[in-house]
């Protein structure tokens, strides 16, 4: 989905 | 004990108004180098990226790295209490619950101060990767703000196609279709009328236009606005605030199924 993509763009830094 | 003071305090309520539509709270990180906010909308489409830096006020001082959870509701309401050309200063004391908001008139003879309390927000940060687009189309913001508004009046979608000769808005619905096409600006007299295009590689892409039409609440700050966008990756919709930072909108695109 379009929201996946989007947060797989980003990344959480550790 | 944080303290930052804008002679201008109508940079920061326009900063508040660009931001409260898509984001009703948010954690404002305070450091030595200036405040930065990092927040995504509730249903995870889109993210903002606020950069306010310490050079950019008239004086600044934060002691110590603060976390500050706030309503951006219940701030832009206080804001809405300045005059247009007051004086704002920002202060956290050390121990308190409290960001105070002091107004002072241009003429000194009006001092308003007012407390909100702070919140504790639960927020995940995201790392926003540094990315080469394909395409950065430069425009003025209010017509930026325009074409989303009448995109919005067509459909839910706008497609952005953008070549080296220019750049074309389009959207269809249930009552008709309709576009708009920008060609680039070859003379003109005053730079922030400019359509400018940087393009490596032509782009089409879709985007709800609720969307573009709540970053366009920061139009106000810049009098041009910056899209950046690749396939795949998400638009980057950027304004400038003076010259002391900027709100850079992220927004998914809409994936055909």
């Amino acid at each position: 989905s379009s929201r996946q993509r989007f947060l797989s763009f980003f990344f959480i830094p550790h | 004990m944080f303290e930052a003071r804008l002679a201008q305090g109508s940079i920061f309520a326009k900063v508040i108004e660009g931001l409260r539509e898509l984001v009703t709270e948010a954690t404002w990180e305070c450091s030595g180098n200036g405040i930065t906010l990092q927040a995504m909308d509730s249903s995870h489409v889109a993210l903002v990226s606020l950069v306010l830096r310490s050079d950019g006020f008239e004086t600044y001082r934060c002691d110590r790295n603060m976390s500050l959870g706030i309503s951006l509701t219940s701030m832009s309401k206080v804001l809405k209490m300045m005059g247009k050309d007051d004086t704002l200063t920002i202060r956290v004391n050390d121990d308190s619950d409290a960001i105070v908001l002091s107004m002072e008139s241009q003429n000194q003879e009006e001092f308003a101060e007012y407390e909100l309390r702070l919140m504790d927000l639960d927020s995940e940060h995201l790392g926003i990767p540094d990315t080469d687009y394909s395409c950065v189309v430069k425009m003025p913001s209010t017509k930026f703000s325009r074409i989303c508004r009448d995109m919005a009046i067509l459909g839910d979608s706008v497609t952005i196609c953008s070549t080296k000769d220019g750049v074309k808005f389009g959207a269809k619905g249930d009552v008709g279709q309709g576009s708009i096409r920008l060609n680039q600006s070859t003379n003109v007299d005053k730079e922030e009328d400019a359509v400018s295009i940087e393009l490596r590689e032509a782009v089409a892409l879709t985007f709800a236009v609720r969307y573009l039409n709540m970053f366009c609440k920061a139009a106000p700050l810049s009098n041009q606005v910056n899209l950046s966008m690749s396939e795949d990756t998400p638009l980057m919709c950027e304004f400038k605030v003076g010259d002391m930072g900027h709100i850079r909108f992220y927004l998914a695109p809409k994936i055909e199924d």
